[in-house]
Order: structure tokens, then sequence, then C-alpha cells
């Protein structure tokens, strides 16, 4: 299971722009 | 005219929006030592994605609060008092809802608008990248 940290980590890279 | 350093000076939305942009401004407040005010801002616009069905989503609001709320860090510095207790208490109370961090999110974007972005529009590492 993913620890605190790295949900807090994927959840805020989801929400980075992407590449155009 | 549109090319993406226009579009960084139009609004910190327009800068947020863009990769690079997103980027320069962040190594800004990494030095300037307020990236968490930054962090917490995309942390709140990804928790507002999350499936409020999923268990995850509640772990995440959690390491939210904890990271960036509870204790005494910058962004906990620039939020109002009852945005604190409010969030505090939804979270006590598993009231777990998309828009729990809106308010709080709403406080520290206005915070940098009015000082990390204007002062990202005359700093160093923006006028070096120009």
């Amino acid at each position: 299971m993913d620890s605190e940290d790295d949900l807090l980590q994927k959840c805020i890279t989801s929400a980075m722009p992407r590449q155009r | 005219p549109d090319s993406p350093l226009s579009r960084w000076t139009k609004s910190l939305h327009s800068l947020l929006g863009d990769q690079d942009g997103a980027f320069l401004f962040r190594t800004f407040l990494e030095r300037e030592k307020c990236v968490d005010t930054l962090d917490f801002w995309f942390a709140c616009n990804g928790f507002r994605q999350m499936d409020l069905k999923d268990t995850k989503t509640q772990r995440v609001a959690k390491a939210i609060y904890k990271r960036y709320i509870e204790n005494n860090s910058i962004v906990a510095k620039q939020l109002k008092p009852a945005t604190k207790t409010f969030i505090r208490d939804n979270i006590k109370k598993l009231h777990i809802d998309s828009a729990m961090f809106d308010q709080a999110q709403t406080e520290i974007q206005t915070n940098m608008e009015e000082n990390a972005y204007q002062m990202f529009l005359t700093s160093d590492i923006y006028l070096e990248y120009v």
C-alpha cells in the first residue's frame, strides 16, 4: 500500500500541467 | 503575441497552466523558501479530481491536512484561523468533500497573486529565462 506521502505526491503530480 | 511568455504575465493561472512556467515558478519559490504554497495549490486541484468513493481520497485529505495545515508551515501561516478550523473539523468528523480545501486554496492563491507572482515577474530567474 502506498504511504500517505506517496499518495500526496501523486495527487500533486496529477494536477501539474503536462507537456504541450 | 500568444507566446508562452506573454501568457505567463497575463495571470497566475496561465503561468501555472504552462509546464515550463509552472516549473520555473516552482524553482523561484524553492529559492524563496515558500514552495509549499505552490505544492499545496496543486494538491488542492489534484484532490478535487479524486473519486470520493475511493478510500485513497480520505488518506490524501489527511495527508494534505497533516503536511500543510496542522503544523505551523508557511501555508498554515497564510490561512485564516476559521479556514483551518473548518478543515480540521472536517478531517476529524471524516466529512471528506471535494470542496473542503477550496477556501484554503483561494486564500493561498490570492496571497501568491499579490506577492510571489509579482516578485517572480521581476526576478532574475524569470528575466534570465526571457
